[in-house]
């Protein structure tokens, strides 16, 4: 099974057309292993991001350097994921 | 589950389990629903969709489908309820007992089983099909930028190893090329609603160009009622609007393809949240989820069984 420990999904919010195009700049780097949840779109449009733990860094002083902001919305992928499989083991098993 | 009342609709479920619930549901109610193979996967799996109709010969008809995007999960689970809600309602509640009446139901609930079934056992969050491309170690197409509409504009991408990655070809994913032959060979669906999550969105045509879609005034009106009807509910908040003014520009898409087609009332949901959990939805909120959603379906069933053309 693959490990999400210490993935976290952001939730980027670009002002403008040149703060999208700085996240579309991002995407295209394959070796940072980016999931875009939601594609950069527009500006204003949200766009969510999962980062694994690796590169959580990079990604975080890339955008602050760029002053993009961002929220983290999930903190810990993993931790979702082993809550779902508990409980769809626990309903299993009743 | 020994009987589909038995069955619980608020967890989630493996492809098996999904597959022995529709077989489980065409036992209970020979008269009203059988299960159809359409195709096999590029695994090998079968992909089956559950045909609900009181009779009749090639009737109208409509079609949804859960789960094209395999780490959707709560769309699979909403349309394993939605066939439930669908054998209870018939001869109780009057407007799907009229749409039944005059139409059947299509409803394809695993529509991508090979990565349903990779997101169960190796990556939760795998999206694409599971085929090969060959000069590639990447795997997988989206199977919502292989559809012969505007395959290869902007919107989609070339690279295999992208999430949006549109496939050689059109339809050169066995998951969609199956859907085109039976919509194609059944020649008389008349609404195509296909499900998806997150964002909270109903959309319609056109994904791949701002042109406004012929009859773009009713399908938006259509989808206002809609959401309407979604929201008094639990109050859930949606957005509506055509694909490209609403969230961005796609190509290849199913519902731009199923238009083309002539198939007026088309329509793709993103189902809940905002990104708060995103495809990671709590699975206490299936069951609202699929119960808001399914009022929403209805009004454009109904609409659709309303309004012939």
């Amino acid at each position: 099974n693959e490990n999400f420990v210490g993935h976290q999904v952001l939730r980027i919010s670009a002002t403008d057309e040149a703060q999208v195009q700085k996240v579309r700049e991002l995407e295209e780097l394959e070796h940072l292993k980016l999931d875009f949840w939601r594609d950069p779109a527009r500006a204003g449009l949200p766009i969510d991001v999962r980062v694994p733990f690796p590169t959580i860094q990079s990604v975080k002083a890339f955008l602050e350097y760029h002053d993009i902001s961002y929220e983290i919305m999930i903190e810990d992928v993993q931790s979702l994921l082993d809550e779902e499989k508990q409980q769809m083991s626990a309903f299993q098993a009743r | 589950a020994l009987s589909t009342d038995a069955f619980n609709y608020a967890t989630y479920h493996t492809l098996d389990e999904i597959y022995e619930f529709m077989d489980l549901l065409v036992t209970e109610h020979p008269q009203l629903v059988s299960k159809i193979q359409i195709g096999s996967t590029f695994e090998g799996r079968p992909i089956n969709v559950l045909k609900f109709s009181t009779g009749g010969t090639n009737r109208p008809a409509i079609w949804i489908d859960t789960g094209i995007h395999s780490r959707e999960w709560v769309t699979q689970a909403s349309g394993v309820w939605f066939a439930k809600k669908i054998t209870k309602d018939y001869g109780q509640e009057p407007t799907l007992t009229a749409i039944l009446d005059n139409m059947d139901i299509f409803l394809e609930i695993v529509t991508n089983p090979d990565g349903f079934v990779y997101t169960h056992k190796t990556n939760r969050m795998w999206r694409k099909t599971r085929s090969h491309t060959e000069g590639s170690l990447c795997v997988g197409v989206d199977p919502n930028r292989n559809w012969d509409a505007a395959f290869g504009m902007p919107g989609a991408s070339s690279n295999p190893c992208s999430e949006t990655y549109r496939g050689k070809f059109p339809n050169s994913e066995v998951e969609v090329k199956s859907i085109v032959d039976f919509v194609t060979s059944h020649g008389n669906i008349k609404a195509f609603i296909s499900i998806h999550s997150y964002s909270q969105l109903l959309l319609y045509p056109y994904g791949y160009t701002s042109e406004p879609a012929p009859d773009k005034e009713e399908l938006d009106q259509l989808a206002k009622s809609a959401v309407t009807a979604l929201t008094s509910l639990h109050g859930t908040k949606f957005k509506y609007g055509s694909i490209i003014d609403t969230i961005y520009q796609a190509s290849g898409s199913t519902i731009d393809w199923t238009y083309s087609q002539g198939i007026k009332y088309s329509f793709t949901f993103e189902l809940r949240d905002t990104g708060l959990r995103g495809f990671l939805l709590p699975a206490s909120q299936i069951i609202p989820t699929a119960e808001e959603t399914w009022l929403a379906l209805l009004t454009i069933m109904d609409h659709t069984v309303k309004h012939p053309y």
